[in-house]
């Protein structure tokens, strides 16, 4: 799976 | 982390600044939406829920915890302070929020990065800060005129996702695999949803007239 964007934003 | 983010997250701090000083101050929340407040309480809660899983940066962490303790403490002074409370707008603030949030939780179950219960949830969060301000330009409409704390409050608060859309077009020229389409399109629907109140707040600076929104 792509690998995850952490949600780095607010 | 860059410019336009970082200004985005200072105005939106200032915003929740701004009304809270209005309140505090003045020991007044007319021409405030307790709905618009609650929305946003429920917007944080939901976004953050990685608060105590995922560590990006003490940053991130810090004001995940200051924009939701900030938001839930407003919609507690509104609710339970004595003085506050009864200044509260009841009759004019009429919006039915809950369409919104069942609309939005909906909408979540539908469009979402992952079938996952934090995802749903960062879905939601996100449709549901687009909308979150309806019900305060709905009451501002109804009162008519705006005092000038409560008019820098929405400023401040529409600048702050538009200043994110900045943000978004810089990481999408910037870094190879940025695609955060569900916050850019719900962030565009946002900040349009301002532009007629960012029109007539403008039209009042210019000419130095108190903020009057036609009714």
């Amino acid at each position: 799976a792509k690998d995850e964007v952490a949600k780095d934003e607010l | 982390m860059n410019a336009f983010r970082l200004a985005g997250d200072i105005t939106h701090l200032i915003s929740i600044l701004v009304l809270l000083l209005k309140i505090y101050a003045t020991k007044s929340c007319s021409g405030i939406s307790l709905k618009t407040q609650e929305l946003y309480a429920v917007v944080f809660l939901a976004r953050y829920l990685d608060l105590f899983t995922d560590f990006i940066s003490v940053y991130n962490s810090v004001m995940k915890v200051v924009f939701i303790l900030s938001s839930v403490a407003i919609v507690w002074c509104m609710r339970r302070h004595r003085a506050v409370k009864r200044s509260y707008d009841k009759e004019l603030d009429t919006f039915r929020h809950y369409y919104l949030v069942g609309a939005c939780f909906v909408f979540a179950l539908l469009v979402h990065e992952k079938f996952t219960f934090q995802e749903v949830f960062w879905a939601f969060s996100i449709y549901l800060e687009a909308v979150a301000i309806i019900p305060q330009l709905v009451l501002l409409q109804r009162s008519g005129n705006v005092d000038n704390l409560t008019g820098q409050y929405v400023f401040f608060l529409g600048a702050y996702r538009a200043l994110y859309i900045l943000n978004w077009i810089y990481r999408y020229f910037t870094e190879a695999k940025f695609s955060r389409w569900i916050a850019c399109i719900s962030g565009l629907v946002q900040t349009a949803l301002y532009a007629d109140f960012f029109y007539y707040y403008f039209l009042s600076w210019k000419n130095n007239a108190k903020l009057n929104l036609p009714a």
